[in-house]
């Protein structure tokens, strides 16, 4: 049996609104440790892993480890049936052909009751090593937003270079070129706006902007990203769900030849 | 031009 009551039930509409572009169906994990996902996109790219602890629920309750075989589009398509303020309640029974959904409204007078059918997936699982990572850039999740949007104009690629003078954007296309450089800025009014750098050592590398657009589509669960990059590695883009989750993207590089 | 990575080649399967 598992049962997981989320008060903030908006949390749970972003985070399946930000992912279901990149991969269409997964197997979310339900365990001790809480609902997870790790899904890879169609072409092997981009991954994504997700979790939300089990503190992110109240009550929660899994009675064994299981996974959820389910469509993000037709999660999707359900949950835009529940209203931002309200809370939702997921249940399946186990073995987990269907998983229920209850939304309930903040006034207590509305009840809407959704079943989905979930499927058998047989999902890759990828070991992802801890890894060090050269250049770390914390910065607003909305101004990351824009700059992909923005140098997605002229060209497919992205290179960010990290020094301890800042993160510099660039892209080069047909059209010509741009580029955007942040300044470590910790003086600012709102904590949400502040650029930070830890650098090990000054990092370029390139990558796909179809793809960061994707993982920027997170942006409505946090005003934070922080970006993680070394040589020759994956980037990974991360956005903090309050103190009770995660959802990381991981993204292959561009090599140049 | 840069050729696009796939993450088989970084991460193992478990």
């Amino acid at each position: 049996m598992f049962e997981a009551r989320l008060s903030q039930g908006a949390v749970l509409k972003k985070l399946i609104e930000s992912i279901r572009d990149l991969v269409s169906e997964g197997n979310f994990d339900c365990s001790e440790n809480g609902l997870s996902l790790q899904a890879m996109d169609s072409s092997h790219v981009a991954l994504v892993a997700m979790l939300l602890r089990p503190d992110a629920f109240d009550p929660y309750r899994c009675d064994r480890s299981m996974p959820l075989g389910i469509s993000l589009k037709s999660l999707s398509s359900i949950l835009r049936c529940a209203s931002n303020d309200d809370v939702i309640t997921l249940r399946a029974e186990d073995p987990a052909d269907q998983l229920s959904l209850v939304f309930e409204n903040p006034q207590n007078d509305k009840v809407s009751e959704y079943v989905l059918n979930l499927m058998d997936i047989d999902s890759e699982h990828l070991g992802i090593p801890e890894t060090v990572y050269d250049a770390v850039v914390h910065m607003s999740s909305s101004e990351f937003q824009r700059i992909c949007r923005d140098l997605q104009q002229l060209s497919d690629s992205v290179s960010i270079d990290v020094s301890k003078e800042g993160v510099r954007f660039s892209a080069a296309g047909e059209v010509g070129s741009g580029s955007i450089a942040l300044r470590q800025n910790t003086n600012v009014d709102s904590g949400d706006e502040a650029t930070v750098i830890e650098l090990q050592q000054q990092v370029n590398l390139t990558f796909s902007i179809k793809y960061l657009s994707m993982f920027a589509k997170t942006t409505p669960l946090c005003g934070r990203v922080t970006l993680c990059m070394s040589s020759d590695v994956p980037l990974l883009v991360e956005y903090k769900i309050d103190e009770v989750g995660y959802v990381r993207y991981y993204l292959a590089p561009k090599i140049e030849e | 031009t840069a050729t696009q990575g796939r993450l088989d080649s970084f991460f193992k399967s478990t």
